[in-house]
């Protein structure tokens, strides 16, 4: 499932996690 | 867990207060003051002239600045960055869209059915080379009915969050956390409502929830059918986080 949001850089980027999905 | 106490609650309306406050892209008593500026016949007629492509262009950006400013709303409500970052991805994708809808109410003049866009005010006909009038009107429609709310500041703010952060959307992964964190702004909301004898709003405000789905599920299906209809336009008009947020992923890498 969390496979399918991986690829949102920038919302992450938004939320200030610079590093990408970390295990979530 | 306990409910939440008469000062935890208040705490949760100050936060959410001041987070829509500093979050709002322009405030209500600035779009006040602006609402003398409608668009000309002959400016409406040249938006009217505008090619579907540049017109879709125009409105996703709109969307897309408005989208930043809810992204830092969501920031500011305390438990929300402590949710875990794919929950925080979700409730955003899902539900980001709805509260610019909402937001759109404090820059909609119900007297004349105008909305505030790209620097006066518009009324539905403004929006028609987008090819979508029925959206169009249902979305004036929507804000007119929320208007008619007569929701204060801190009502809408709560509202806001409370739509922002459902627990009920697909793919969360934490989803009792974020239950207890819309238990407690529904509790809030419901709080600041009967404080300002107004509670009887509290039994429309399912029915404006299913309001946002369905708008938010008939924009995707409209831009579904542009990007279809404008294969070669589609991917170099949107701007990135538009195209992140509401384009299929197959549709994104492509």
């Amino acid at each position: 499932e969390s496979k399918s949001h991986q690829k949102v850089t920038l919302l992450q980027l938004l939320l200030g996690h610079q590093n990408g999905a970390k295990g979530n | 867990s306990a409910p939440p106490s008469g000062t935890q609650l208040d705490h949760v309306i100050q936060n959410i207060v001041k987070s829509h406050r500093e979050t709002c892209q322009f405030l209500p008593e600035q779009l006040q003051t602006l609402r003398w500026k409608i668009f000309s016949q002959t400016e409406v007629e040249a938006y009217q002239r505008k090619s579907t492509e540049e017109m879709w262009q125009k409105c996703a950006h709109s969307i897309t600045d408005a989208i930043q400013y809810v992204v830092e709303f969501a920031k500011r409500i305390e438990g929300f960055m402590e949710l875990c970052q794919n929950d925080q991805i979700v409730l955003l994708k899902a539900g980001s869209l709805e509260v610019v809808l909402l937001r759109m109410c404090q820059a909609f003049n119900p007297g004349n059915n105008t909305v505030f866009f790209e620097g006066k005010y518009a009324g539905p006909e403004l929006f028609h080379a987008l090819g979508c009038e029925d959206l169009t009107s249902s979305v004036f429609e929507f804000s007119h009915g929320m208007c008619s709310l007569r929701l204060s500041e801190p009502e809408l703010a709560l509202f806001s969050a409370m739509v922002l952060i459902s627990s009920d959307r697909m793919w969360l992964q934490e989803r009792y956390k974020v239950e207890k964190l819309q238990t407690d702004i529904q509790l809030a909301l419901k709080h600041v409502l009967q404080r300002n004898r107004h509670d009887t709003v509290l039994a429309k405000l399912p029915l404006k929830v299913m309001s946002l789905r369905s708008l938010c599920g008939r924009h995707a299906e409209k831009l579904r059918i542009f990007c279809l209809t404008h294969p070669l336009v589609a991917h170099s008009i949107f701007p990135p986080l538009y195209k992140e947020l509401f384009t299929l992923e197959s549709e994104h890498s492509a």
